[in-house]
């Protein structure tokens, strides 16, 4: 059986052999299926799955044709990263985040930051939202707005502005998987992520730890707090963006 | 609660295993099916031209919110490798080839996989059932204040 698909490579690689290359597309095509389900679950919810396929299904192609056999690596998980990295490449080619969106997202950082840095502690909707003068339940809506983006945008838009100082997701997946060689620079991160997050103020406090340490999700949160799930996704997202300033200083 | 923790963990990973199967099983179900379609001559465009329409999701929707974790696509340890019914069936290269196959031969081949999608589709359940149990108890304690939150950090 692997003997077959092991053929095909040698026979496209050697001879550019166009059915092989087409075999080898079709072999592996239900990759594209698992990859775009579980990338679109972190996208917002009107982008349409169909698309995430097609785009996918270049990223599939693509990776067949770069991809060196001789090398010894397995196909799949080289596949897998090119298909997702073709999927996340075409929504930033169509701007899936909307400028309006973006310049919010700043705004409310830099009114958080000011007012951080005035009162020496993290402010409260309330007070950012007098300060951006809005009515708070104005900022609450954007705060959802910013939420529905999903994990793979809050992400992008709160690192836009320094590039490289390492994502929160890249930070706390670490922390929260026991490292026995824990290095001391890991050590260093999770003493100062528990700290920020302990100065954060209670129900910000509570959402983090329970969403990035117990990993429960965001409607499970709403269950502990007695509150709806929308409410835990605005909460959540304040919180990250003050988290986000205190790494930043 | 360490307890409930650990068991929740290995429901996450049965999830990522058997949701990784089910889909690659469920993908080549389709192309099955769109083949089918060819042979009878319901079908005039070639597997490679509809393939991200083959592929796609029957309804749309989704059971989690765009914020909750990243899914990790991490694949099963033995993807393909082992000598599981499922290894056997996802290592069989019989997509490469599929227009040199006989109608029989192919309604054979989809049927062996609707059964197992069916399998894992009914196991997968069953841990999502399991994973709500266990969850329901943890996010209870915290509720009713037997467990802390600030433990954790
Ligand atoms: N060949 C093929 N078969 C497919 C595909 N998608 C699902 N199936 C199979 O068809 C059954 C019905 O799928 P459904 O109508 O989408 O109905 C599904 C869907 O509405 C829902 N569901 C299951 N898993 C998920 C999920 O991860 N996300 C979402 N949003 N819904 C899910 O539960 C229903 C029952 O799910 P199951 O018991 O797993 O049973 C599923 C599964 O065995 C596909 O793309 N190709
Ligand atoms: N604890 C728990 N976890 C759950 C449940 N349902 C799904 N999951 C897990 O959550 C992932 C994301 O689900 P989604 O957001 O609905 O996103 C899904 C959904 O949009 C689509 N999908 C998968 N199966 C079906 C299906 O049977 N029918 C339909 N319509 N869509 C499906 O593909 C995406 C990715 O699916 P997967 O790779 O299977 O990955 C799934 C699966 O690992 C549940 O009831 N409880």
């Amino acid at each position: 059986r692997d003997q077959a698909i092991h053929d095909l490579w040698i026979e496209y690689k050697d001879s550019g052999d166009e059915r092989a290359r087409e075999g080898l597309i079709l072999h592996y095509s239900p990759l594209v299926k698992f990859v775009a389900g579980r990338v679109g679950s972190g996208l917002p919810r009107n982008v349409d799955q169909n698309d995430l396929v097609s785009f996918g299904t270049f990223g599939l192609i693509d990776a067949v044709d770069k991809f060196e056999p001789e090398r010894g690596f397995k196909f799949e998980t080289y596949a897998v990263n090119r298909i997702e990295g073709a999927i996340l490449d075409e929504m930033r080619a169509l701007d899936w985040v909307p400028r309006s969106v973006r310049s919010r997202v700043r705004e409310i950082q830099r009114t958080m930051a000011e007012l951080e840095h005035r009162l020496q502690r993290t402010p409260t909707e309330e007070e950012v939202a007098d300060a951006m003068g809005v009515p708070p339940d104005t900022l609450r809506t954007h705060l959802g707005e910013i939420a529905n983006l999903g994990f793979v945008a809050l992400d992008e838009l709160l690192n836009a502005s320094e590039k490289g100082s390492g994502s929160i997701s890249d930070i706390i997946p670490d922390l929260t998987a026991v490292d026995p060689s824990g290095s001391f620079e890991k050590e260093e991160t999770r003493y100062l992520l528990a700290d920020s997050i302990n100065r954060l103020p209670d129900r910000e406090r509570l959402v983090l730890t329970l969403y990035y340490y117990e990993g429960l999700t965001l409607s499970e949160i709403g269950g502990v707090l007695n509150v709806t799930e929308s409410r835990v996704c605005q909460i959540h997202t304040k919180a990250v963006m003050s988290l986000r300033n205190r790494f930043i200083e | 609660i360490d307890d409930l923790r650990s068991r929740r963990s290995i429901c996450d990973e049965l999830d990522t295993e058997l949701s990784y199967y089910r889909r690659m099983i469920q993908g080549r179900i389709d192309l099955l099916d769109f083949e089918l379609r060819r042979r009878s001559g319901e079908e005039t465009r070639s597997l490679i031209e509809a393939l991200p329409e083959i592929l796609a999701d029957s309804a749309s929707g989704r059971t989690s919110n765009p914020l909750d974790r990243e899914l990790s696509l991490d694949l099963p340890e033995l993807a393909g490798g082992g000598a599981r019914e499922v290894d056997t069936a996802l290592s069989d290269g019989f997509l490469a080839h599929l227009p040199t196959i006989e109608v029989d031969e192919l309604r054979r081949i989809r049927d062996s996989l609707s059964e197992m999608e069916a399998k894992i589709s009914e196991q997968r359940r069953a841990v999502y059932d399991a994973h709500d149990i266990i969850t329901g108890e943890i996010t209870k304690r915290y509720r009713e204040g037997t467990a802390s939150a600030d433990e954790l950090l």
